[in-house]
């Protein structure tokens, strides 16, 4: 992360923010609350309130412009620059403004708003760009679902060098006890030694056998050095290794050690560097490959070789019909691939090409 | 694939000489300056961004430089004023 040189944030905690206009493509209850949900990605972290106020100056001022619209950063028309802000200071500092020449949404069609918003009021606290790509302070735009958001750890620390971390009631960090049989959507997927673990938020599921009942446990529990709300992952059995994926950055996990040269960085592989980050990853031992997933496209990876099969990646529809267009955590048992899509599970036999069943996604583990 | 033509490279150099100019305070008067003095200032600009997006360091408008030119972004400049 990086800091604007020479301006330490603002001096007081209480800030308030005013919707100056708004955009005709998005209904006012939907900026509302993109922007209000913008904030609360750093009031989540900081001791940092955002107060809205409507007939008065606010220390943010947030409005939708296009082209030259008074600050001698002119908007360029659609694509290229989609907003900027100002770093802490009275007047225009603080303040963002939004190209209106750009199709904004709450979706993924167009630019998300709440994507930006939360990125360009990082520069209204005081946060430069990041030069990590998995940060939500680094330059270029990347849709992630805004459900699946969080805040990554480099914008974390960065944050929380200007302001100190939000003062929170300390409670025990043990994994709250949920029902596997509950529908569950899981961050990853991997085998381990035989054992199956499901990654979900900060926690994970452990299948030691399938006539056992699963247990549940705190990643950090397992592994300190290992990050949370982690996307995806893959044993590699001829190594004895897992491999675990955050934003731009992958964990091998020897056993129950995380190596000591971890994290290392996805660009290694072969990725180019419009990747931000891996949905989710399996190695089939049918063929020596690992598979990547990136929004709707996959890479095949040729572990001999300990590179990419081809520089550019294949559909997820047309590499493997009936699993849908998203992946987002995959493992393979018996010789069969799962592929997990929310609440659901695609088991595909590689060899026929083909789906043989659609099971729950917690199928693996016995309630 | 079709050949790069003259005209691409052309383009392509403006594209870049105002994405310099937007994220990373390249300053042109204006007046056409002498190739190699107007050549080396964009050359290290592009360095520069190279550099913060971990790319190859070239100083030359490779096809990853330029992919990440065009790629949708916020506008504020990437080095310090």
């Amino acid at each position: 992360y990086n800091i604007f040189p020479g301006n330490s944030g603002w001096k007081k905690s209480e800030l308030t923010y005013r919707i100056v206009n708004y955009t005709p493509d998005m209904a006012a209850a939907e900026v509302d609350a993109a922007i209000q949900r913008a904030f609360q990605v750093w009031s989540d972290v900081t001791p940092l309130t955002f107060t809205r106020i409507y007939n008065s100056v606010a220390d943010i001022e947030i409005s939708f412009a296009a082209q030259v619209h008074n600050d001698f950063y002119p908007f360029d028309g659609p694509h290229g620059t989609l907003a900027h802000a100002f770093a802490p200071n009275n007047g225009i500092g603080g303040d963002a403004h939004f190209d209106e020449d750009e199709t904004w949404t709450s979706g993924s069609r167009g630019y998300n708003l709440f994507l930006v918003a939360a990125h360009e009021f990082g520069h209204s606290l005081g946060l430069f760009h990041s030069s990590d790509p998995s940060a939500l302070m680094y330059p270029t735009y990347h849709f992630i679902e805004p459900s699946e958001f969080h805040l990554p750890d480099d914008d974390v620390r960065g944050i929380q060098s200007l302001y100190g971390a939000r003062e929170v009631p300390v409670v025990p960090e043990q994994p709250s006890n949920p029902s596997s049989c509950q529908p569950i959507t899981f961050d990853a997927v991997t085998t381990l030694r035989g054992e199956i673990l499901f990654f979900t938020n900060k926690t994970f599921w452990r299948q030691i056998s399938q006539e056992s009942q699963a247990e549940h446990h705190l990643i950090k529990t397992f592994w300190d050095a290992l990050p949370n709300h982690i996307q995806a992952a893959y044993e590699y059995q001829d190594k004895d290794q897992v491999l675990v994926f955050k934003g731009a950055k992958y964990w091998v996990i020897n056993g129950y050690e995380v190596t000591k040269d971890s994290p290392k960085s996805i660009y290694d592989l072969g990725f180019p560097r419009t990747v931000r980050r891996v949905d989710a990853a399996v190695h089939d031992e049918n063929t020596g490959k690992t598979y990547f997933f990136v929004g709707d496209k996959f890479w095949s990876f040729d572990e001999k070789k300990q590179a990419m099969d081809s520089v550019t990646p294949k559909k997820i529809i047309d590499g493997l019909p009936g699993v849908g267009s998203k992946v987002h955590a995959a493992f393979q048992k018996n010789g069969l691939l799962y592929f997990f899509d929310g609440h659901r599970q695609y088991e595909f036999n590689a060899a026929k090409k083909r789906v043989t069943r659609v099971l729950k996604s917690n199928s693996w583990l016995k309630c | 694939f079709p050949a790069e033509t003259p005209q691409d490279s052309e383009e392509n150099a403006k594209f870049a000489e105002e994405y310099l100019k937007n994220y990373y305070n390249l300053k042109t008067d204006g007046v056409r300056q002498g190739r190699k003095k107007s050549g080396s200032q964009i050359s290290e600009k592009i360095r520069q961004m190279q550099d913060f997006f971990g790319l190859e360091v070239t100083g030359r408008l490779d096809s990853d430089t330029m992919e990440m030119m065009h790629q949708p972004r916020c506008g504020f400049v990437d080095v310090g004023e």
